[in-house]
């Protein structure tokens, strides 16, 4: 599998890191995927690498391969973002991949080879739902929102409305809440907020792993939010082109 | 103040 940038692998590693340590990831002729959930079974995280997002990408026999973060991340931070990655594992030696990353301007070559591990993959199936609520907006924007109201409370409310999407934190000290109601005068898509509810609705989530979920807006310009009554929120980032997706999957807060 | 939810809640291993 032949990236034509490594910065791909390294928003997706920086998107998950901080709720899983270790994953299986599954390669089969459509790509390469994860799904895993943190240790607190709170979040679920579930990546696709299409084959689009390949320059080329080739997987005869599907495979697993037990990737450890640490050691991961240790390896990618060798790679220069433009350089180009090809990920290699065979079905004779399934001890390990290897990475070999290239930097065509430069004429340089870096190889490096990664242990695989032995990892108890649990797997959930989520079931296709019908959301109540559906918010599209930049990324950038969720990010902002997220990371500022995360400051005033562990508690984020996210409302949708006739008002539009309001989310509130209420801290001990302070209050704060920011209403977002669908744009009307933007052009361009990627800066749009869109937002479709069947009935109105409000739901409460943990902060700290809001504030985790926003890390992937490095991988895509907008986000959906898909709420429901008392089900987890499903937020959602397409990559460009037909590339792949991150989506999360957060568990609510009850009263 | 409002608990934490699981996904187990929701969501069966497959």
């Amino acid at each position: 599998a032949r990236l034509p940038r490594s910065a791909v692998l390294k928003k997706i590693l920086d998107s998950v890191k901080d709720l899983v340590k270790e994953t299986n990831w599954d390669c089969n002729e459509e790509g390469m995927s994860m799904q895993a959930l943190d240790t607190g079974r709170i979040v679920l995280v579930e990546v696709m690498l299409r084959e689009a997002a390949f320059e080329s990408y080739a997987c005869e026999v599907p495979m697993t391969l037990g990737i450890d973060m640490e050691p991961f991340g240790k390896v990618l931070r060798c790679a220069g973002g433009d350089e180009k990655v090809t990920i290699k594992a065979s079905r004779n030696d399934q001890d390990h991949i290897e990475l070999v990353f290239e930097n065509e301007e430069k004429e340089r070559m870096s190889a490096f080879e990664l242990k695989l591990m032995d990892i108890d993959g649990e797997h959930m199936a989520v079931p296709d739902a019908e959301w109540g609520a559906e918010i599209s907006m930049p990324s950038s924007e969720f990010k902002k929102i997220v990371m500022d109201l995360a400051e005033i409370g562990s508690d984020l409310t996210i409302a949708v409305s006739k008002l539009g999407v309001t989310f509130t934190a209420q801290g001990n000290n302070c209050k704060g809440s920011m209403v977002l109601q669908p744009s009307t005068a933007v052009d361009k898509k990627s800066e749009q907020v869109a937002i479709s509810f069947t009935e109105p609705l409000e739901m409460t989530f943990a902060a700290p792993y809001m504030k985790m979920i926003t890390k992937a807006a490095a991988l895509s310009s907008t986000v959906t939010l898909s709420l429901d009554e008392a089900c987890p929120i499903c937020v959602r980032y397409e990559m460009e082109d037909n590339a792949g997706h991150i989506k999360y999957y957060l568990a609510p807060k009850e009263d | 103040k409002a608990g934490q939810m699981r996904l187990d809640s929701f969501f069966k291993p497959q």
